[in-house]
Formats: C-alpha cells, sequence, structure tokens
C-alpha cells in the first residue's frame, strides 16, 4: 500500500459525507446502499465513523459527472477512467467523483458501484494507490470479484490503519447508522435459526464463535455479543478458519485453517506461525482439522477431523497412540461431522450446522439438544 | 496515410500508450513525441515503472500482457504521486 504524499489523513475519526446527485442508471435506495456499504468497509477497520449530511458541505462529498465536471480532471466517456477521489482535506480534498458515462450496476454486469465506491473512499481517506493486485486499492477494475464474500486485503488493511489504527476493541463498532446496517455481517444474522460456525473457541473467559470473516464475542457477564472482523483483531490471520481450541495454562488459542495453525495470546498472533498441522503428528492424509478442544484438566486435546478423533498430549507435545477413534463410538449422540467445540461448566458443547449437543464427559451422554446460536439468547 | 491496419493499431496502440502514461505515470509533456521515439530512455523507464507498479513483466515495451492492462477500466487517480 502506499499514501498520498505528505501523509493526509483526518484529524478526526467522525466524518460527514453528502451524496449531492444520483446516476440515473441506478435507484437512489441502490446507490444509497452502495455508499454506505463502501463505507463501512473502512469504518470495520479503523476507529473510524461516519453520517450522512442531506446539505450542507461534508468532509466527503459524493457526486457523478460526466466529461469537464469543474476539476481540470475530465472524465473521458465510457470505459478507461471509472472514477477519482481526493486526498483527506478541506474543500474539494476528500471528495469522490464518478463518471456517469459508466453503467453503474449493483452486480457484476456493468461497473458495480459498491466496488468502486469501496476503492474511492479509499482515496477519500488517505490511500494511494496500491501495488498488490490483490488489493481493493489496486487503480485497475476488477469485475469477478465475489461481491457476496467481499473483503479488504490484508494489505489494505494494514494500509488503513497505518493511517488511523484499528478499532477499538471494546465496541462493535457499527459504523453507519443505518437501515442497511445488518449487511455489516453480509448474509451473518446471530438469530438465524440456520446458523452454523466455522470454530469456536474459549478465550481468557469469553466465548469466540468464528464465522467467515468475523466472530462473535460473547461475554457470559454481559447478555450481547459483541461483533468483530477478525482481521481487526488479528490481521494476519486468515478468514473462514476450520477450528480453534484455547490452552489456558498457556494462555494462548491455536487457529487452524487448512493444514496450518496459528497460535494467538490476546491480540498477538505469536512468531514463527504459520506451522503445519502435521508438525503435531497428523498424518498426510489429514488436510485440515474440523473442530478442536482442549481437556485443561487432562491437558488433553482434542482433534475432529470428519467421523474421527485425534487425542493430543499438550504435556509431552505428541499425538497419542491408538488414534484416530470413531466419534460416535466415544462421544455417543454427537453422530455428524463436527464443526466447532468448545467447554463450559464442564460440559462439550458440539456444534453440527444448525444443531449444538450439549455432552457430559463423564456421563458420556448428550444431555441436551440446542440451536447452534442458543448462546445469543435470540 | 492510408496508413495498413498493422501500422494504424500500431499507432493507436503507442497513442494509448502515450495517454496512459501521461496521466497516470506522470510522462511530461515534452517527450509526447515519443511515438517515433519508442526507445528513448524516459520512455523506457516509464513503461518500466508502469509495468512493475501494475505487475507486470518488466519489459520496457508495449507487449501484449501490458496493452491488456492499460487497455481495462480504473481508478483516474494516477498511480505516481504528483
Amino acid at each position: 500500500f502506499s499514501t498520498f504524499p505528505g501523509t493526509p489523513k483526518w484529524t478526526k475519526t467522525h466524518l460527514t459525507y453528502r451524496i449531492v446527485n444520483y446516476t440515473l442508471d441506478l435507484p437512489r435506495d441502490v446507490v444509497d446502499s452502495a455508499i454506505e456499504k463502501a463505507l463501512r468497509v473502512w469504518a470495520e477497520v479503523t476507529p473510524l465513523t461516519f453520517s450522512r449530511l442531506q446539505e450542507g458541505e461534508a468532509d466527503i462529498m459524493i457526486s457523478f459527472a460526466v466529461r469537464e465536471h469543474g476539476d481540470f480532471y475530465p472524465f473521458d466517456g465510457p470505459g478507461a477512467v471509472l472514477a477519482h477521489a481526493y486526498p483527506p482535506g478541506p474543500g474539494i480534498n476528500g471528495d469522490a467523483h464518478f463518471d456517469d458515462d459508466e453503467q453503474w450496476t449493483d452486480d457484476t454486469t456493468g461497473t458495480n458501484l459498491f466496488l468502486v465506491a469501496a476503492h474511492e473512499l479509499g482515496h477519500s481517506l488517505g490511500l494511494f494507490h496500491s501495488a498488490n493486485t490483490e488489493a481493493l486499492m489496486y487503480p485497475v477494475y476488477k469485475s469477478a470479484t465475489n461481491l457476496a464474500r467481499f473483503r479488504l486485503s490484508q494489505d489494505d488493511v494494514d494500509g488503513i490503519q497505518s493511517l488511523y489504527g484499528p478499532p477499538p476493541p471494546s465496541s462493535a463498532n457499527p459504523a453507519v447508522p443505518t437501515k442497511s446496517a445488518p449487511q455489516e455481517s453480509g448474509t451473518l444474522d446471530k438469530c438465524d435459526a440456520a446458523l452454523s460456525f466455522d470454530a469456536i473457541s474459549t478465550l481468557r473467559g469469553e466465548i469466540l464463535f468464528f464465522k467467515d470473516r468475523h466472530f462473535w464475542r460473547k461475554s457470559l457477564r454481559i447478555l450481547e455479543p459483541g461483533f468483530y472482523s477478525i482481521s481487526s483483531f488479528w490481521p494476519s490471520l486468515p478468514s473462514g478458519i476450520d477450528a480453534a481450541y484455547e490452552v489456558i495454562s498457556k494462555d494462548t488459542v491455536f487457529i487452524f485453517k487448512g493444514h496450518e495453525f496459528w497460535a494467538i495470546r490476546g491480540h498477538e498472533v505469536q512468531g514463527g506461525y504459520p506451522r503445519s498441522i502435521h508438525t503435531l503428528g497428523f498424518p498426510a492424509t489429514v488436510r485440515k482439522i474440523d473442530a478442536a478442544i482442549s481437556d485443561k484438566d487432562k491437558k488433553k486435546t482434542y482433534f475432529f477431523v470428519e467421523d474421527k478423533y485425534w487425542r493430543f498430549d499438550e504435556k509431552r507435545r505428541s499425538m497419542e497412540p491408538g488414534f484416530p477413534r470413531k466419534i460416535a463410538e466415544d462421544f455417543p449422540g454427537v453422530d455428524s461431522k463436527v464443526d466447532a467445540v468448545f467447554e463450559a461448566f464442564g460440559f462439550y458443547y458440539f456444534f453440527s450446522g444448525s444443531s449444538q449437543f450439549e455432552f457430559d464427559p463423564n456421563a458420556k451422554k448428550v444431555t441436551h439438544v440446542l440451536k447452534s446460536n442458543s448462546w445469543f439468547l435470540c | 496515410y492510408p496508413l495498413d491496419r498493422a501500422a494504424k493499431d500500431e499507432a493507436d496502440n503507442m497513442e494509448l500508450l502515450e495517454r496512459y502514461l501521461e496521466n497516470f505515470y506522470n510522462l511530461k509533456k515534452d517527450v509526447k513525441q515519443f511515438v517515433r521515439r519508442k526507445n528513448s530512455s524516459p520512455v523506457v523507464n516509464k513503461i518500466q515503472e508502469m509495468q512493475k507498479f501494475l505487475g507486470l513483466e518488466v519489459t520496457g515495451k508495449l507487449d501484449s500482457n501490458t496493452l491488456e492492462v492499460i487497455q481495462k477500466p480504473r481508478c483516474g487517480v494516477p498511480d505516481a504521486g504528483q
């Protein structure tokens, strides 16, 4: 990433924006939503918040124009230059202009307004073009981006956080408090009856429920869970993780994705990671871990892979002989593939799709079947 | 004149490159006549700068990959600091 010469940035964290006019290519509410969503992309990973003005001078003035439009940088008709924006500052600075000779769309059949707006607003916040081809701030438009699962690249996150830092960890950072705010989580709704999780782990007495590029952070003392992007806490971690577990005695959470795993302690990803899961003793045939849990008393960690599980001795740091074993034999009632598991109040809570199984490890039986999101008290 | 098709295509491509380098890589107007001096070092340097920035193979020439990328829609903010 890079910033503009002189590294201009906003000296305040609450910014105003105004949509000065509209393209005729899209309904107004679609334009509004695209701009809100584009602002939210940056708000999720910074302390910045945005509010909309209906009139007057806003920090970020957003307009559609064709050809010469009063700033000595005329647009050029269809194609080629799509938009431009100015770095932070007074007057025209911070403003974003969109070439209305483009065919603006809310999908990828034309020029997607959200993608271009997210890029231009990156300029409005102080990011210059990136040479990283994966970055949103790369100057060339990429129409093939999967809109439903859009996410900033690590390069973009590093860039914007070099200017404004990460979001405050104590808030869910609701960036644009508008009617489309639930889109902050993409298609995620914590009260969706069909909600499933990628992984779940305890962390210093709280419970982290991972899903795609986000996680819910549930304290047992607070009813409402916080909702955060993984990158806002641990920028180098991947999204869509497979498994996670805490080793309380080491104050460490281990995060698994594919054949790699990371160790985190609080906000810090530990050095020397990622490592291969095969360094733990898995055979080469194991490509990923579905779920994991560490028993703090027995100092044993259980790794669940398809219909089997392995047991790892945390003291000897080696896989125990006699494994893998069938999950269904030793955890009766937990018959299906496990998405996630964690321990609370002496019970193991296994998650499979939208179902959750409360398992008593002493009685070796399932004591309750719940919805996966029961912890959110919907 | 009239140019044959291939010559016209090359001229069009060089004009596109010239505008691209002017708009996004601060190619100075005083080397604008580089179509006839396309191997001059300022032009080659600018092409190399562009290719490096855009993640292309750095050849210093308007090859097919470079031509393809500069024909794609993009943001109007220059890649080179002003």
